[in-house]
């Protein structure tokens, strides 16, 4: 399986052009391998971004550098996964 | 038994294709399953027919989960069956729409994508086919259809998780649902069930210019979903892809539109704002069930207002 363990997604409330531009910047940045769950559009959506543990510090860096606010919205992906498996199994036997 | 199934649960590609034997079996002067093709690594890919007799009467496509970690598309999907045919006989409007309709169902868009998400990658979204020359797999299953293809929104770099494939329907899940509607030549809708964010959407994606009957899908879409809002509040947006999302080429409803189907819409289904493609499962009964007050307004609507 691929593990998620201290991925978090990051949620950024969009609050100008220029910051829909700069997160689009970010989107081109291959080597963090960043995963738009919400892509930056305009202002009125939120921008939701899965970054890997490796790409933190930098992501969280250029949000700050950019005064770019963000909420993180699930602290440790792999955690939330780990659950839901859980969850799966539990009414997987409780069927049969 | 479908009473002892539980629709509040994510469910395995297995369980949800052993279930649909067990509905087509407590309902089987309403349900077949018709098997429309296989996947890139060779798993059926089964549509549920909802049918009161007739040949090629004028239908509803409605199709969940193409993009595979979506789990709670494929989950309403499962729900939504199962409602269509406990409420026929019952409910006297979707009685009605049966009587003169046929509802398509295909509730696993992606088999392949969906058994990895459970077996391998859990985000996963894509097919799996093998692309020649590159070490990354799989195609953008929304972004293959012959609708603008490898227009803007879409990528050529086949790692990409938008990447539009070789060339317009070349992943075979999206060519089987081609075939059947092509075929079958008679369908009045083409309904895209996805997640998350909450958008009702219509065409297009790979043009910002108005279809023709924009005042009309955008009327429906309003009108669906404020019946959706009427049950738990969940807010929605409603327009073209293009306009509240962005430019998306290469789109399923894009296509089913440019084919004549004019009530296509596209579903971006509920996000509780915290967990996004990993939505809780106790979330999919209220999803399904708010969705499902939408879709029946739009069904109701192409009953009533043919063309």
């Amino acid at each position: 399986d691929r593990i998620f363990t201290g991925d978090q997604v990051i949620r950024i409330d969009v609050q100008s052009k220029e910051q829909v531009q700069l997160l689009r910047a970010l989107e081109t940045e291959e080597e963090l391998e960043l995963d738009f769950w919400l892509h930056p559009v305009s202002t009125e959506r939120p921008v939701d971004i899965r970054v890997p543990r490796s790409s933190l510090s930098s992501v969280k860096g250029y949000l700050h550098d950019h005064n770019i606010p963000f909420t993180v919205m699930i602290d440790d992906l792999q955690e939330l996964l780990n659950q839901e498996r859980a969850e799966m199994e539990v009414n997987q036997m409780m069927e049969r | 038994n479908t009473k002892s199934f539980n629709f509040g649960a994510y469910h395995r590609l297995e369980t949800i294709y052993s279930w649909m034997d067990t509905l087509v079996a407590q309902h089987s002067n309403l349900v077949t399953k018709l098997e429309i093709g296989r996947s890139y690594e060779n798993r059926p890919m089964y549509v549920l027919k909802f049918s009161t007799g007739g040949n090629k009467r004028p239908a509803i496509w409605i199709d969940t989960g193409i993009h595979s970690r979506e789990w709670v598309s494929q989950a309403t999907g499962v729900w939504t069956a199962n409602k269509i045919a406990t409420d026929y006989g019952r409910d006297a409007s979707l009685t009605s729409l049966l009587n003169t309709m046929d509802i398509y169902m295909l509730i696993l868009a992606n088999p392949d994508g969906y058994v990895h998400t459970h077996t391998h990658d859990r985000m996963w979204r894509k097919t799996r086919s093998q692309i020649p020359g590159s070490v990354c797999r799989g195609v953008d299953p929304n972004r293959n259809w012959d609708a603008g293809f490898g227009g803007p929104g879409a990528s050529s770099s086949p790692c990409s998780e938008s990447y539009h494939g070789p060339s317009a329907h070349s992943e075979v899940e999206v060519k089987n649902v081609v075939n059947l509607i092509k075929s079958h030549g008679n369908f009045k809708a083409f309904i895209s069930v996805h997640a998350y964010s909450q958008l009702l959407m219509y065409p297009y994606g790979y043009s910002c210019w108005n279809v023709p009957h924009q005042p009309e899908l955008d009327s429906v879409g309003r009108a669906a979903v404020k019946k959706l809002t009427s049950l738990y509040g969940t807010q929605y947006k409603v327009g073209s892809i293009c306009n509240i999302i962005y430019p998306a080429s290469g789109g399923s409803i894009d296509w089913s539109y440019d084919t004549g189907i004019k009530y296509s819409f596209a579903f971006e289904l509920r996000d509780t704002g915290r967990y996004g493609f990993i939505l809780p499962a106790n979330q999919i009964i209220p999803t399904a069930s708010e969705t499902w007050l939408a879709l029946k307004h739009i069904m109701e609507y192409v009953r009533d207002d043919p063309y």
